[in-house]
């Protein structure tokens, strides 16, 4: 044979053993792609209200009313004029909580940069729903409150008790704050900065990102932030991390 | 680059595959896009197509090229089907820990084939 050098030349063999074969191979490929071992193992879906909630935000227009996700590049074939990307990734991450959450105020994400160890994140925001009470203040009124959102700084020791305020989370480890003035006229979405406390998670090697959010004044002015409450799936609170894959071996240097 | 669509002669083309997601109980975690084009090349490469496309960038591909279809190769000629043009792909999945992440993976389809 002419082409004995050349392992795509003689492929054309209708035979559905080659067909299943591909078939893993082409899988393979995708997990390896995407730096995963083995697909995922999904077990209780997030729910789809919160999910659609997250993707209306980021993606506003591009969710269909059935909640189908329409972003048009990604067809692969429509990607054809694209010039090749820098390999970036959008993380989207439900707020939990649990008995460990110091309070009410207590919630996590868990966000691993396990198989990227390269990864750089260039921007994290939370995302917080509040809702203005019905039995606050007068409609229309605009109210102004306080957001501050602790979360431990790089370095700190995670699982010790004792946090901001006492309330729990890291004793030993020290908290950073991030503040936000935020106007509210009516029940809406907020984004709070969070680059700095995801790149601490990412740097220390955890995967466990604990908030406390407290809100000044919120509950004079009617106010209340909408934490994780299993009631409430579509105002869940998500964390949005962009982060793009540096490669560590060749970085350029200017001298 | 050709399409194997049967006019191809045999010749080095690329070959389409769809994959839906759903036909292979994919689509519980992949979010987006329903399916990957997981196209490859397959055909013949003769010795004349051998440096296409791009040939007739290069003088020397050229001389080279005329040798060839001389049946006069300078030297041993292994000339093989492979992508010679590929494309990103965005993906939108539920990791282990059920986060969402949207990635864009490069070089992920193949667009076009060709002999090198």
């Amino acid at each position: 044979s002419p082409q004995e050098s050349c392992a795509s030349c003689g492929l054309r063999t209708p035979d559905e053993r080659v067909n299943i074969d591909f078939l893993e191979a082409v899988k393979r490929h995708i997990l390896n792609r995407l730096q995963m071992r083995e697909r995922p193992n999904i077990t209780h879906p997030i729910p789809k209200a919160a999910m659609v909630t997250a993707l209306r935000r980021l993606h506003a227009g591009k969710v269909r009313e059935d909640g189908r996700v329409e972003i048009p590049s990604f067809d692969g074939q429509a990607a054809f004029n694209n010039e090749v990307l820098a390999e970036t990734s959008e993380i989207i991450s439900f707020a939990e909580s649990d008995e460990h959450t110091s309070s009410k105020s207590g919630l996590y994400f868990l966000i691993s940069n396990e198989g990227n160890q390269n990864l750089y994140v260039s921007q994290a925001n939370l995302w917080l729903y509040f809702r203005v009470l019905p039995a606050g203040p007068e409609k229309g009124i605009r109210r102004k409150v306080t957001v501050k959102i602790h979360y431990q700084e790089a370095g700190a020791v995670s699982g010790a008790e004792g946090g901001p305020g006492g309330g729990g989370g890291g004793g030993t480890g020290r908290w950073a704050l991030v503040e936000k003035r935020v106007d509210l006229k009516r029940s809406g979405w907020h984004t709070f900065p969070l680059s700095e406390a995801v790149r601490a998670v990412f740097g220390k090697g955890s995967r466990r990102q604990d908030l406390e959010v407290h809100c000044e004044a919120c509950e004079s002015a009617g106010v209340a932030p909408v934490l994780v409450d299993p009631g409430d799936p579509s105002h869940r609170p998500f964390l949005v991390v962009r982060a793009r894959q540096v490669d560590g071996k060749h970085r350029i240097r200017k001298r | 680059g050709l399409e194997c669509d049967g006019t191809s002669g045999g010749l080095c083309c690329r070959q389409q595959f769809y994959i839906d997601f759903r036909l292979i109980g994919w689509n519980d975690w992949i979010i987006a896009p329903a399916g990957y084009y997981g196209n490859y090349c397959e055909g013949s490469c003769p010795a004349y197509m051998a440096g296409v496309p791009g040939s007739a960038s290069s003088f020397h591909t050229a001389v080279v090229n005329q040798y060839r279809l001389r049946g006069m190769s300078p030297g041993s000629v292994n000339s093989c089907c492979i992508p010679t043009k590929l494309s990103t792909m965005s993906m939108l999945y539920f990791d282990d820990e059920y986060n969402i992440v949207k990635r864009d993976v490069p070089n992920m389809i193949v667009e076009e084939c060709g002999c090198a």
